[in-house]
C-alpha cells in the first residue's frame, strides 16, 4: 500500500521532469532528480523501483519516458471530471485554477447552498443549487469533488456525494470526513503547510 | 537536514495526539499513531527518535508530553505574525481560516496592488496597499507572508518581501519562487492534492 508521502514525491518528480523536458534535458540521474526534491537519492531510486522502473547503469532515466511513466501512475493521462461544492472564497479560487486544467482536472459543475449565489457565473460556469446535487452530479459524471464550505456542513454534503457516486473527495474543510472503505479522501489544510515554515524559523531561522 | 515530508508527518502526529488528549487517552502506542496516519510503526518510532524521543517499552508515548514536544519542534508555542499579499480569493479566504489562529498563526496584514480594494475590511482587517509594503511589513514585525497574487506579480513581491525583513514565504502562486539561502519558501500546490486522488481512482478505484 502506497504511502501519500510517496504519491507526494511521484507529483513533484513530474513536475521537475517537466522542467527538465522544457530544458531539452534527455536523460536525469536519481542525483539530480534528488537534488530538485529536496530528498536523497537513495528516496528517488526506492521510489521509482516500487514501480518497476530501474535507471540504466551510468546514463540514469530517460526524461521523457519516465514523465510519461509517472503520468501513467498517477492518472495524469486521462482527463477528470471535477465538481466544487462551495462558491465562496475557496470555491472561486478553484474554479480559475490553471494547474488543474494544466494537468487535466476540468471543473465541470459548481454548487452552492446559498441561492444568492445560485445562478451567478464564475469564469463562464453557472452556479448551481445544491438541492439539485444527486441529478447534477450524474448529469455531469462527476468523477472527483471538492467540498469547500464550511466546517458545519462538510460531512453533509460528503455524505451526499458519496451517495450520488463521487468517490474520490478533496475537503477544505478543517474537520476529518468520514468515510466508508473504497472511498478517499482528502484533507488539504494549509496551516499544515505554514508550520513547515515555523519550524523552519524555529530550528534554523 | 529533515525532510520535507518529515516534518509534514510530525504536523499529523500532532492532530492525531491533540485527538487522543481530546478523548483522555494518556498513552499512545507507535502502532496506533501509525495507524492514525496511515503509515509503518517503523516510520513513527524513526521520526520520533530523530529528534530524542523514546517510548516506554510496553507502555508507548505519553500523549501529553508528546503533542508539546512535538509542538516544540514545530514552533507552535509561540504566537507568529502573518502577512497576506493578495487580498483575492485565496488571500480573503485565508484571513479567516480557523486553523490559522488554533495553531498561533495570526495575519495581521493583508495588502494588495489594486486600489480599489485597499481600504476595504476582511474580518475586521482593512487591505493595506502594497505601494507601503516595506514600510508595514516593519511595522507589523512579519515573521511569515503569505503570496496570493497572480503568477507574473508573485517574484516581484517575493523580492520586496525578502528586501523587507521576511525569511519564510507561503506562495500559492503556480510559480517556482527563487529565493537565497536562509529565506524559506514553501509552494503551496493544490494539484498535487488533486492528483493524489486521480492516482487513488487509477490504481484503486
Ligand atoms: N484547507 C485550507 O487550507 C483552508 C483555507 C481557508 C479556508 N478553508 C476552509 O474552506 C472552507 C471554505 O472557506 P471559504 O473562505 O471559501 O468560505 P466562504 O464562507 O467564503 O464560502 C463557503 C461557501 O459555502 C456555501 N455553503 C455553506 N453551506 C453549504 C452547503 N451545505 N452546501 C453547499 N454550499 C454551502 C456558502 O454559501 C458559501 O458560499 C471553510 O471550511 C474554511 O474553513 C480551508
Ligand atoms: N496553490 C493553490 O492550490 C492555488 C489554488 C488557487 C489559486 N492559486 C493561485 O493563487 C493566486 C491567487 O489566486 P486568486 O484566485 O486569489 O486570485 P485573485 O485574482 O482573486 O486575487 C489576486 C489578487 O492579487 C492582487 N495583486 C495582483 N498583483 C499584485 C501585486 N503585485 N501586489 C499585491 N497584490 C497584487 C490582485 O489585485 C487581486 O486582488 C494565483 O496565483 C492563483 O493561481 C493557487
Amino acid at each position: 500500500k502506497i504511502s501519500e508521502s510517496t504519491i507526494r514525491r511521484l507529483s513533484k518528480y513530474y513536475r521537475s521532469l517537466e522542467q527538465l523536458i522544457a530544458r531539452n534535458t534527455d536523460t536525469v540521474s536519481s542525483d539530480q532528480l534528488a537534488e530538485m526534491d529536496g530528498i536523497t537519492s537513495a528516496q528517488v531510486r526506492k521510489d521509482l523501483s516500487f514501480f518497476g522502473t530501474f535507471g540504466k547503469r551510468g546514463l540514469g532515466y530517460n526524461t521523457r519516458a519516465l514523465k510519461e511513466q509517472i503520468g501513467e501512475i498517477l492518472g495524469l493521462s486521462k482527463e477528470w471530471r471535477v465538481a466544487i461544492v462551495g462558491a465562496g472564497n475557496i470555491g472561486k479560487a478553484l474554479v480559475n485554477y490553471g494547474e488543474f486544467r494544466k494537468q487535466g482536472f476540468q471543473v465541470h459543475l459548481i454548487m452552492d447552498s446559498d441561492h444568492g449565489k445560485v445562478g451567478q457565473t464564475i469564469q463562464g460556469l453557472t452556479v448551481e443549487s445544491t438541492d439539485h446535487l444527486p441529478q447534477l452530479i450524474k448529469k455531469q459524471r462527476i468523477e472527483i469533488a471538492i467540498i469547500a464550505v464550511p466546517s458545519e456542513a462538510a460531512q453533509r454534503v460528503a455524505d451526499e456525494l458519496m451517495e450520488a457516486g463521487v468517490k474520490a473527495i478533496l475537503n477544505f474543510a478543517p474537520i476529518s470526513i468520514k468515510a466508508p472503505e473504497g472511498i478517499q479522501v482528502k484533507n488539504e489544510n494549509t496551516a499544515i503547510e505554514i508550520e513547515a515554515l515555523s519550524y523552519f524559523l524555529t530550528n534554523q531561522g
